[in-house]
């Protein structure tokens, strides 16, 4: 375990605990889109299906255990809880997110480490997971309105992937055949992706405006 | 070896 991947761990679980305990404070949803929560959980349950079969590390475990809870908890508040489910802008949060789990199956199928059941989808997570915020950015290009919340999100989002990039260079250089093409290349195109998005929040934040993102 | 081969990041 590194630094930049303990911390990059720590962003990721800072991201979706901030989100789930603002939710649970203010029972609003305001701005946070159902579908980048819901593909989370789909890729948490496609990761960690060897939670219970291959244990690596007490601290693995836990940490899978919290970013299933806090992704299933995020979904159901949005969904069930009688007030937050009000506060969901449904109208604009419109993305076809299946429109990339299928893209995402198949690539699984063709590109995969190991052509087994828990091999394949342990890289549909992974490629599922580079394309995850999509709805999330676009619910942000429609709205326009970035609040606080939704910001914060996914620029922690964003950290812990730049975070892991840092540590997969680490790893690369100080362990004898580390290689994992299909992390590196999803992880990757993930980070590229909210690199837009980084811009815009930056300079917002040095001219201190508001975060506007271009039409 | 095959620690190296399994998923040990999250």
């Amino acid at each position: 375990m590194n630094v930049f991947r303990l911390a990059g761990d720590m962003t990721h679980l800072l991201s979706v605990v901030v989100l789930l305990l603002k939710i649970h404070t203010i029972k609003s949803c305001a701005g946070i889109s159902l579908k980048t929560q819901e593909l989370y959980a789909v890729v948490f349950a496609a990761r960690y299906l060897d939670l219970f079969v291959h244990f690596v590390s007490l601290y693995n475990t836990v940490m899978k255990l919290v970013f299933l809870a806090s992704s299933f908890s995020i979904v159901w508040y949005m969904k069930r809880h009688k007030i937050v489910r009000r506060t969901y802008d449904k109208d604009h949060d419109t993305f076809r997110h299946y429109v990339l789990v299928l893209p995402c199956l198949l690539l699984a199928l063709l590109i995969n480490e190991k052509f087994t059941f828990r091999e394949v989808m342990w890289a549909f997570s992974i490629y599922l997971e580079a394309v995850a915020i999509f709805p999330q950015l676009v619910l942000l290009q429609r709205t326009r309105n970035i609040d606080n919340l939704t910001g914060q999100y996914v620029f922690f989002l964003g950290a812990y992937r730049v975070l892991y990039i840092l540590n997969w260079i680490y790893r690369y250089f100080t362990e004898p055949h580390f290689v994992h093409w299909i992390s590196w290349v999803a992880g990757i195109v993930q980070t590229l992706l909210y690199a837009d998005f980084f811009y815009y929040y930056i300079m917002s934040w040095k001219n201190n405006v508001k975060l506007e993102l271009p039409a | 070896t095959d620690k190296a081969k399994t998923h040990d990041e999250l």
